[in-house]
């Protein structure tokens, strides 16, 4: 554990309970993309398979019942309880691509040609691409709100903070994961665009707005 | 690479 890594989780977990928060308070998913919500319980599904056998360490074990159990809750905030506000017309990305190019992906890179290496492996690349969905509806949008900002913002500032953990890890313990680095950097260059509006308007008091 | 006591990350 270093700092980066550190910093990273948390910044995971304050982007679940900003999300969280905002449906709360404002009793309204507006602006969230389900699509995007539910391409995250599949990353966790996939991605923490290893929780059925183990080894069970506390921390990440605590940490991935959380996102799978946090994920799977927001879905069904969205499906049920909050319903009516959902944006369904214009959230309308197309997942299958997403997911079928993440399997391509998967298929070709992996540590092991075996099914819980491969599925850890498409839980990376999908990973990287599962926040376009959101970005998309922003886009259509043309604005969110600034609760919605900051929870997308945390999202892309925890696999963006686990880059110097990785090269940390690299230079201090000589190890590195060249499939979570590599899609762990396409993940933030997806982000690339929405960084940019958050610092110079978000974070200056602005709303966000895109140009028309 | 994968060690023996699995990923150790999120």
């Amino acid at each position: 554990m270093n700092i980066f890594r550190l910093l990273g989780d948390l910044s995971h977990l304050a982007s679940i309970f900003i999300l969280l928060h905002k449906i709360r308070t404002t009793k309204s998913c507006a602006g969230i993309s389900f699509r995007s919500q539910a391409l995250y319980v599949l990353v966790y599904l996939t991605r923490y398979l290893d929780l059925l056998w183990g080894p069970w360490l506390l921390y990440n074990t605590v940490m991935k019942l959380f996102f799978i159990g946090s994920s799977v809750y927001v879905l069904y905030l969205m499906k049920f309880d909050y319903k009516p506000s959902h944006d369904m017309g214009l959230d309308n990305f197309k997942v299958e691509y997403l997911i079928g190019g993440s399997f391509v992906m998967a298929l070709l890179f992996n540590l092991a040609f075996t099914f819980d290496e491969v599925m850890w492996s498409f839980s990376l690349w999908l990973e990287s691409v599962a926040i376009l969905p959101q970005l998309f509806l922003l886009q259509r949008t043309g604005e969110a709100e600034t609760i919605t900002t900051h929870y997308i913002f945390a999202l892309g500032a925890y696999r963006a903070l686990y880059i110097p953990n990785w090269l940390y890890r690299w230079v201090m313990e000589g190890r590195v994961e060249f499939i979570a680095v590599f899609a762990g950097i396409i993940q933030t260059i997806v982000y690339a665009d929405f960084f940019y509006v958050y610092f110079t308007k978000v974070i200056q008091g602005q709303k966000f707005e895109l140009p028309a | 690479g994968k060690e023996k006591g699995g990923k150790d990350e999120l």
